[in-house]
Formats: C-alpha cells, structure tokens, sequence
C-alpha cells in the first residue's frame, strides 16, 4: 500500500542519483585522461632542458678557451710589432 | 518501471530487474 | 509482502552503490588535483628549455665571432713574422 508507494520513489530517487554520480564519475575519468596526455611531455621538456643547458655549458668552456688563445695571440702579435720597429730602427 | 529486466545503455547487457547496477559494467539502469 | 521485501533489499542495493560510486568519485577528484599539482611544472620546464636555448645560441655566436677575430690575430702574426725575418735577412 502506501508503504510500497514510499519505497518507489525513495528507489526511483536513489537510481536517479547513482545516473548522475555515473556522468560525475565519466567527466572525471575524462579530465584525468586528458590530463595524463600533458603529463607525457614532462620528461620530453626535462630532457629537453637538459640537453639545452648541455650545450650552453660546452659552448661557454669553449669560447673561454678561445678567449685565452686570443689573448695570447694578441700578445705576440704586439711584441712581434715592438721587434719590427726595433729592427727598422737598427 | 522496476518490475522489468533493463538494457545496459553501455555495454548492452540486458540485466534482471532487481539489479541497480548492470552486472558487466557496474553503470546504474538510468545511467545515459 | 513479497513486493515490498524486494524493493526494500534494492533501495538497500541502490545506498550502497551510491556509497561506493561516491567513493570513487573522491578518489578521481583526488587524482585530478594531483595530476593538476605535477601539470604546473609544465610552463616552468617549457621557459627554462627556451631560456637555456637562447643563452646556448648567444654562446655559440660570440664563439663564432671571436673565432674570426682569433683568425684575423693568426693571419697578422704570421705577416709579422715573415717581416721580422725579412728585416733580419737586410
């Protein structure tokens, strides 16, 4: 009788919520496989930072040692100039 | 509406009245 | 009688599964805001690749460019020397 009436609707009630807990739960499942795929170019981009920061590190040393080679060059170059004039004084 | 077996709109599995959830993949009988 | 049984055990069935499908719902929020966490890392790696890129790139042009620099030095040298000799030969 009315009891059954009652419990209808509180079964009717319920089974609607569990459909709209259902979409909650498949947006979500959505939203964390959407956001597993941005989470793969993490390692890409560290790796990539990496690599670049590999290359800024030699790229440096080396025009430091280039640096020194050119500072002893000038300096040769200026004492060759200083023996030059000498010699044309002579 | 209880009183009949109902279709699973997922998977298809057409489950026995009494069930709330589809027996193969767990959706509720008004899930869309 | 048995109608209301029945129902009664369902909307029993129906409690629990709003339970447990409530659960996974916190669960999957949960997991959305930790992928969120890790996700932020993404621009920061992406500016610090660019950044080490464009300090690599500065590098390896000032390298390029002391490079000639180093050469022009070789170049003048050697004409220097050539001409300490000459003058020596006189």
């Amino acid at each position: 009788g009315f009891q059954g009436e009652d419990l209808c609707s509180r079964l009717e009630e319920a089974e609607r919520a569990l459909a709209l807990k259902q979409d909650l739960i498949d947006k979500l499942k959505e939203e964390v496989e959407q956001q597993k795929g941005s989470l793969e170019t993490v390692p890409v981009l560290t790796a990539q930072a990496e690599i670049y920061k590999a290359d800024f590190l030699a790229e440096r040393e080396a025009r430091e040692k280039l640096n020194q080679k050119k500072e002893d060059l000038q300096d040769q170059l200026t004492q060759a100039i200083a023996e030059i004039d000498r010699l044309k004084v002579e | 509406s209880h009183a009949s077996e109902w279709q699973c709109k997922s998977c298809t599995m057409v489950n026995a009245a009494s069930s709330i959830l589809c027996k193969v993949c767990e959706r509720p009988r008004l899930a869309t």
